[in-house]
C-alpha cells in the first residue's frame, strides 16, 4: 500500500506461497472461505499443496511468538466466472474468530455504493518507502460514481469494475496488494465492496484506481459455499 | 507393484454382446476390477471381462471385439476390460505376446492354419490351449527376432515374416505429444507404466475423471501437462515417472487457427507480440531463466513459437500467458489480448442468464465433463430433475435451474469441483440489470465489525 498507514484490518489474510513468502492477499469472508484475484494464482487448477494464509497478526513476517498468528494451508482454489477475475480459497480448516480475526460483509447482490463514500484498502505490499512495509498498511479511498470514472477513463469502465478517485498524494494499492480488500463502512459494518487487482502504475494521481465490483458476484460467492 | 489391470485395455460404459449361439458365459465373479483381472489373467479362456462398479460383481469372457459375431454396445452399468495382447493392432518387443488377428505376410502371402499340414508339413507348432496359435494368425511361437510369422499358403513358400510393426513405432506424436494416443506403455529405460486410473504405486493428480481430454487411458504414454514430451508414472515405487521414447512424425502439422491480432479459443495459436500483461509489467524472454526458472525452454517446444517475450499458451491455459519480469509475480495472463470478434457467437449461445437454454453442450469451461443431472456421484446434487422437475434437467447438459446471473452450469465429474459454468457464451450482452443502491435498508449481522481501539493504537 503507498500512502497508507500501519493499521487493522481483521479480515485482510495475507496469501503465501511454499517457502512461506507473501504474494497476495485476500479477504476472510467466512471462517473457511477467503477470496482473492486470479490473478495471483497461475491457474484454476493450481496445486496449492504448501499455500497458506496466514491471519491476526499485523506483522507481514510475525515472530514465532506471535500470540494471535493463525497459519492455515489452503485446500482449494475455485474461480469465478470468467470476467470476474476472482478466486475463492477453501481453507484446510476454519479459523478462529477473535479480537485479531474477523468476517467482512459480503454486500447485498448487484449493490452499488454510494459515491464518496470512503472506504480504505489494506496490505502487506510495496509502501514505495511511504509506510513500514513489515507490518500491514490500509490507506482511504473515496468511492467515485460510476459515470465519473467512466469519463475519465474514456468509457473504458466495465460495470463489475468499480472506482475510487485519485487522491493528489498518491495513495493506492501495489504489488503484494493484489486480491485484498476495498473494504467500505455501511450501516456501521464493514464491507467487502471490491477487490484490489494488478493495475498498470501504483497509486496513480492522475487516475481512478479500479476495483472489481464483489456485488455483482455475491450470489457466485453464497453458491460456491452452499455447493 | 504392476496391477494386473496392466495387461488389459479398458472401455467405460461398454458392454460386449455375443450371437447366443456362443458358448456360455462363466458364471459371474465377485471383487475389484483388479481381483477381476486377477483372475481372467490366470484363465487360459478368458480374454475379457465386464466389471460392475457398483455390485462389485464380474463375468470373464472368452471372446473380445474382434472375435466374430460380437459387437460392442453402450451399458453404463459396465467396464468393459479386454486384454491388450488380443487388441492390440503392433507388437510389445519379440510380438511373442501377439495376440491379433493379422493372417497376412509382409509380402501378403495368406497365412497358412496351424492345424492344417498342407502345402507345409510342419509338427513343432502345433495349436493348444496355452501357445495361442489360433487359425491362422500370424504369431512369433519361437521368439524370432524379426516378429510374428507364419506358415504361407504359398507351396513354394514355407514361412515368412508378417512385418507387424513396433507399437513404439506405429503411432507417431507432434509437437510436443500432447495429442499422443498410442498404446506405448513402457518408459524409455523399459519400465512399465502405471494406469492413470490407480493411484498406486504413486499418488497423483492426473485422473482420467477430471481430465476427460487428456486421453489419459489405462497405462499408456501421456502427456497432461505439457511436458516436453509423453510420459508416465511408473509400475517402480523408486521412480516416479519417466519420458517414454516416442516417434516423431515426419509431416510437421501446420498449426490451427494462428492469429496474430486476437485469440481464438485458449490463445494457443496466438502468435502476436504482445508482451507486456495486463497491468504493464514486461513479460521475461522465454530463453531466459530469470527472473523466474521454467521449464518451457524454446528449443523443447519448436511449435509453440516461443519467440522473445510474446504473451503465449504453450500450455493450454485458459489464455494467452507469460512469465513476468518482476520476481514477486511469476506469472500473468494476457487477458487484455482481445478474444477474436467471428468466434463470437460462433458457438452455441444462451439468452438471458440462460434459463430457458435447452442445447446439448455438457462440458464445463475447462473442459471437464458434466456430472449427470440425476446421478448422485461424485457429487449429492441440491438440484436435480426431482427438485426442479420444470427446468429440463436433461442428461448432463448444462442448464441453469437456479437462475445463476452468470449462466447455464452444471455439477462436474471431478470429485474436487462440485459445480462449474459452461462453455457457452451469452447470444449478447444482456442488459445489466440496475444496480442497486438499497439506500438504508441495508443491515448486516456477524460480519464488518473491528476493535476501533485497535486502528486508533495502529495510528
Amino acid at each position: 500500500i503507498v500512502g497508507g498507514q500501519p493499521g487493522n484490518s481483521p479480515w485482510t489474510v495475507s496469501i503465501r506461497n511454499r517457502a512461506g513468502v507473501h504474494f497476495c492477499g485476500g479477504s476472510l469472508v467466512k471462517e473457511q472461505w477467503v477470496i482473492s484475484t486470479r490473478q495471483c494464482f497461475s491457474s484454476c487448477d493450481a496445486d496449492l499443496a504448501g499455500y497458506e494464509v496466514q491471519l491476526g497478526t499485523l506483522f507481514k513476517d510475525p515472530g514465532p511468538g506471535d500470540p494471535d498468528q493463525q497459519t492455515i494451508p489452503i485446500a482449494r482454489i475455485v474461480c469465478g466466472p470468467s470476467e470476474s477475475q476472482l478466486v475463492m480459497l477453501k481453507l484446510a480448516r476454519p479459523a478462529t474468530l477473535n479480537r485479531r480475526v474477523a468476517l467482512i460483509c459480503l454486500p447485498p447482490e448487484r449493490y452499488v455504493v454510494p459515491a464518496g463514500t470512503v472506504c480504505e484498502i489494506a496490505g502487506w505490499g510495496e509502501t514505495r518507502g511511504t509506510a513500514d512495509g513489515s507490518v500491514l498498511n490500509v490507506a482511504r479511498l473515496p468511492v467515485l460514481a460510476h459515470g465519473e470514472c467512466n469519463a475519465a477513463l474514456r468509457g473504458r469502465v466495465k460495470e463489475s469494475e468499480l472506482c475510487t478517485a485519485p487522491l493528489r498524494a498518491g495513495v493506492g494499492a501495489c504489488e503484494g496488494d493484489y486480491g485484498g480488500p476495498l473494504a467500505c463502512l455501511t450501516a456501521d459494518c464493514w464491507v467487502l465492496e471490491g477487490v484490489i487487482t494488478p493495475s498498470r502504475v501504483c497509486a496513480r494521481t492522475d487516475q481512478p484506481a479500479l476495483f472489481i465490483r464483489v456485488s455483482l458476484y455475491v450470489d457466485w460467492i453464497y453458491k460456491v459455499m452452499r455447493m | 507393484h504392476r496391477s494386473p489391470l496392466n495387461d488389459f485395455q479398458r472401455l467405460r460404459a461398454t458392454e460386449l454382446l455375443a450371437a447366443p449361439a456362443d458358448p456360455p458365459r462363466l458364471l459371474p465373479e465377485w471383487g475389484s476390477a483388479e481381483q477381476c483381472a486377477q483372475r481372467c489373467a490366470a484363465s487360459l479362456a478368458c480374454r475379457a471381462f465386464h466389471h460392475d462398479r457398483q455390485s462389485q460383481q464380474c463375468h470373464l469372457l472368452p471372446w473380445t471385439q474382434h472375435s466374430p459375431q460380437v459387437q460392442l454396445q453402450k451399458n453404463i452399468h459396465y467396464d468393459l476390460y479386454q486384454k491388450k495382447d488380443y487388441l492390440r493392432d503392433c507388437i510389445v518387443a519379440d510380438g511373442s505376446s501377439y495376440r491379433g488377428m493379422r493372417a497376412m505376410t509382409e509380402k501378403g502371402l495368406r497365412c497358412q492354419h496351424w492345424q492344417a499340414t498342407t502345402p507345409h508339413d510342419h509338427s513343432r507348432f502345433l495349436p493348444s490351449p496355452h501357445n495361442g496359435l489360433e487359425e491362422n494368425y500370424c504369431r512369433n511361437p519361437d521368439k524370432d527376432k524379426r516378429g510374428p510369422w507364419c506358415y504361407t499358403v504359398d507351396p513354394n513358400v514355407r514361412h515368412q515374416s508378417c512385418g507387424i510393426k513396433k507399437c513404439e513405432d506405429a503411432v507417431c506424436m507432434t509437437c510436443n505429444g500432447e495429442e499422443y494416443r498410442g498404446t506405448v506403455d513402457h518408459t524409455e529405460s523399459g519400465t512399465e507404466c502405471q494406469r492413470w486410473d490407480l493411484q498406486h504405486p504413486h499418488k497423483h493428480p492426473y485422473h482420467p475423471d477430471k481430465y476427460p481430454d487428456k486421453g489419459l487411458d489405462d497405462n499408456y504414454c501421456r502427456n497432461p501437462d505439457s511436458s516436453e514430451r509423453p510420459w508416465c508414472y511408473t509400475t517402480d515405487p523408486g521412480r516416479e515417472r519417466e519420458y517414454c521414447r516416442i516417434r516423431f512424425c515426419k509431416k510437421r502439422p501446420r498449426p490451427l487457427n494462428v492469429t496474430t491480432s486476437c485469440f481464438r479459443g485458449k490463445g494457443e495459436g496466438y502468435r502476436g507480440r504482445v508482451n507486456v500483461t495486463v497491468s504493464g509489467i514486461p513479460c521475461q524472454r522465454w530463453d531466459t531463466q530469470t527472473p523466474h526458472q521454467h521449464h518451457f525452454v524454446p528449443e523443447k517446444y519448436s511449435c509453440k513459437d516461443l519467440q522473445e517475450n510474446y504473451c503465449r499458451n504453450p500450455d493450454g491455459s485458459e489464455a494467452p500467458w507469460c512469465f513476468t519480469a518482476r520476481s514477486t509475480v511469476r506469472i500473468a495472463f494476457c487477458f487484455h489480448i482481445r478474444r477474436c470478434p467471428d468466434e463470437l457467437g460462433a458457438e452455441e449461445c444462451y439468452h438471458g442468464h440462460g434459463e430457458s437454454y435447452r442445447g446439448h453442450v455438457s462440458k464445463t469451461r475447462k473442459g471437464i465433463t458434466c456430472q449427470p443431472w440425476a446421478a448422485q456421484t461424485p457429487h449429492v446434487p441440491q438440484i436435480s430433475p426431482i427438485t426442479h422437475p420444470e427446468a429440463h434437467l436433461e442428461e448432463n447438459y448444462c442448464r441453469n435451474p437456479d437462475n445463476d446471473s452468470h449462466g447455464p452450469w452444471c455439477y462436474t465429474m471431478d470429485p474436487r469441483t462440485p459445480f462449474d459454468y459452461c462453455a457457452i457464451k451469452p447470444c449478447c450482452k444482456p442488459l445489466p440489470a440496475p444496480l442497486q443502491s438499497y439506500g438504508d435498508v441495508v443491515a448486516f449481522e456477524q460480519c464488518g465489525q473491528r476493535d476501533e481501539r485497535l486502528q486508533r493504537k495502529g495510528r
